[in-house]
């Protein structure tokens, strides 16, 4: 029933005593940091109208009101010499597993999502989102080709001023690389290991989609919903991603230069070969 | 060149909006995934002489001794769902390598996961030293869908260190006599001996 830490180090995390992330300690900064998994219902709407179509392959039109997945996580704990992981289980469909190496300063989050349940008629969205107390202001960083990154303001556009009816999807942006937001004292980034949409809804938060399953077509071609079958039972994703924490200025090396070590590393990964060696011994080998 | 340049064509293919997670049927995914497994096929053979290449090279110059050809030829082979913890050789081999090639112009060290069967496993790097390494289960659903076609069960993890960079390392890992796992760490010490003298 206590909390738990596991870390090395450079980087450390606690988990409460429901199971889920608490607080982050790394490069000198230790920060409240929670982190869970929701869901929104994607909007049904009418086809006919080009303003009000429903949630689709072509369009992520969520209901702008999220649902808590799972308050709590049943984990199992397992350390060692090259890294320390706790494996969460949230429910019948959604568990992930949160590392830390012994080497890194980074955490990595494993999510699996799937088959999303579809029982209640309803199509989801799923998303993960890292609630934190950084000031940020309405304020986030996304990058948009693995280079630069754009800062974005909640809500607003930079030539004009918007009226969004759509809080949620019209604050979404595409994220190649990853998704930040800072303030004067702590920098927070999570890197993605594939395209994803992300926003930042409210202060000290980021999010991320990482799995849909849908139940209207969104009337631009496909005239399929986005609802899989082909398992027999929907699809299950598994996906990374790692979050980065410390000062937003200073440090050796800073924490910007640590995200673009990092997405290096994730993006262009060493290359694995693998070779059967049963014909050969060791000293042959070598 | 003609094999990059198709891997090159099938990358361009897959800056489709389409080729996003969440936004394709799946079918398309599939389709998408042909082309890649392709193009991965394609260029496997370029990396494979690539490696045969260095490998050979750094053979010769290491055994001044040596006055024949080379002419073992390495079975490199790339394990593309490595991300769902599935690999064929490491799943069914007694005994396999592991070749850490890092593109990258700065030496990295990366934590390299492992799938393998419930067994206990032992890491040599190329110096005659074990390499620290851990077992850790697969994460599978509760739901117990088979979402891979794969029997592992478990990972092992090590750290290939300083990989330097456009070099690579090799890892030779073999099964060793079964202990049940309890998973509790596997812990392969570390030797105090000094590394056997290797010419650089």
């Amino acid at each position: 029933n206590d909390p738990i830490t596991i870390g090395n180090k450079y980087i450390n995390i606690t988990i409460d005593n429901n199971g889920l992330l608490s607080s982050v300690s790394s490069n000198g900064i230790t920060t409240p940091v929670s982190q869970k998994f929701f869901y929104y219902d994607a909007a049904i709407g009418n086809n006919m109208a080009f303003v009000n179509r429903s949630s689709g392959a072509y369009i992520f039109r969520p209901n702008n009101t999220i649902h808590l997945i799972a308050e709590k996580a049943s984990i199992h704990i397992f350390r060692g010499p090259a890294v320390d992981e706790i494996h969460q289980i949230f429910n019948d469909w959604i568990s992930q597993v949160i590392r830390v190496y012994k080497n890194e300063n980074h955490i990595e989050f494993e999510w699996m999502i799937g088959p999303i349940p579809i029982d209640d008629g309803v199509g989801k969205e799923i998303v993960t989102r890292f609630d934190s107390d950084i000031k940020s202001n309405g304020v986030f960083f996304t990058d948009s080709n693995g280079r630069e990154e754009i800062r974005r303001k909640r809500n607003e556009r930079d030539t004009w001023t918007p009226n969004l009816l759509e809080k949620v999807a019209g604050n979404y942006y595409p994220l190649t690389a990853k998704i930040a937001i800072e303030d004067q004292k702590t920098r927070m980034a999570v890197l993605v290991d594939r395209a994803q949409g992300g926003s930042s809804l409210k202060d000290g938060s980021i999010e991320i989609m990482i799995h849909r399953r849908l139940l209207h077509d969104d009337a631009f071609g496909v005239e399929e919903a986005l609802n899989e079958t082909a398992f027999g039972s929907g699809l299950i994703v598994r996906g990374q991603h790692y979050l980065v924490l410390g000062p937003p200025t200073g440090g050796i090396p800073s924490t910007k230069a640590q995200e673009r070590f990092l997405q290096m590393e994730k993006l262009l990964p060493n290359w694995l070969f693998f070779s059967n060696a049963d014909q050969w011994s060791y000293s042959e080998w070598r | 060149e003609s094999h990059l340049t198709f891997m090159r064509e099938t990358m361009g293919i897959l800056q489709h909006h389409d080729a996003i997670t969440g936004t394709e049927k799946q079918k398309v995914a599939f389709d998408y995934a042909k082309q890649l497994a392709v193009a991965f096929r394609a260029c496997e053979i370029n990396s494979r002489l690539i490696l045969n290449t260095i490998v050979s090279g750094n053979v010769k110059a290491l055994s001044k001794s040596y006055d024949g050809e080379w002419d073992h030829q390495f079975e490199f082979k790339n394990c593309l769902n490595l991300n769902i913890s599935q690999c064929d050789i490491s799943e069914n081999s007694q005994q396999f390598t592991v070749t850490v090639y890092n593109p990258l112009s700065h030496s990295t060290f990366q934590y390299v996961r492992v799938p393998v069967m419930d067994a206990d496993y032992q890491v040599m790097d190329y110096r005659n030293i074990p390499t620290e390494s851990q077992m850790v289960p697969v994460p599978s659903p509760i739901n117990h869908i088979k979402y891979r076609s794969s029997n592992a069960t478990n990972e092992l993890v090590f750290l290939a260190a300083e990989v330097p960079p456009l070099g690579y390392k090799s890892y030779f890992i073999s099964k060793q006599a079964r202990f049940p796992t309890k998973f509790t760490p596997v812990v392969h010490m570390v030797s105090d001996q000094p590394p056997a003298s290797v010419e650089e």
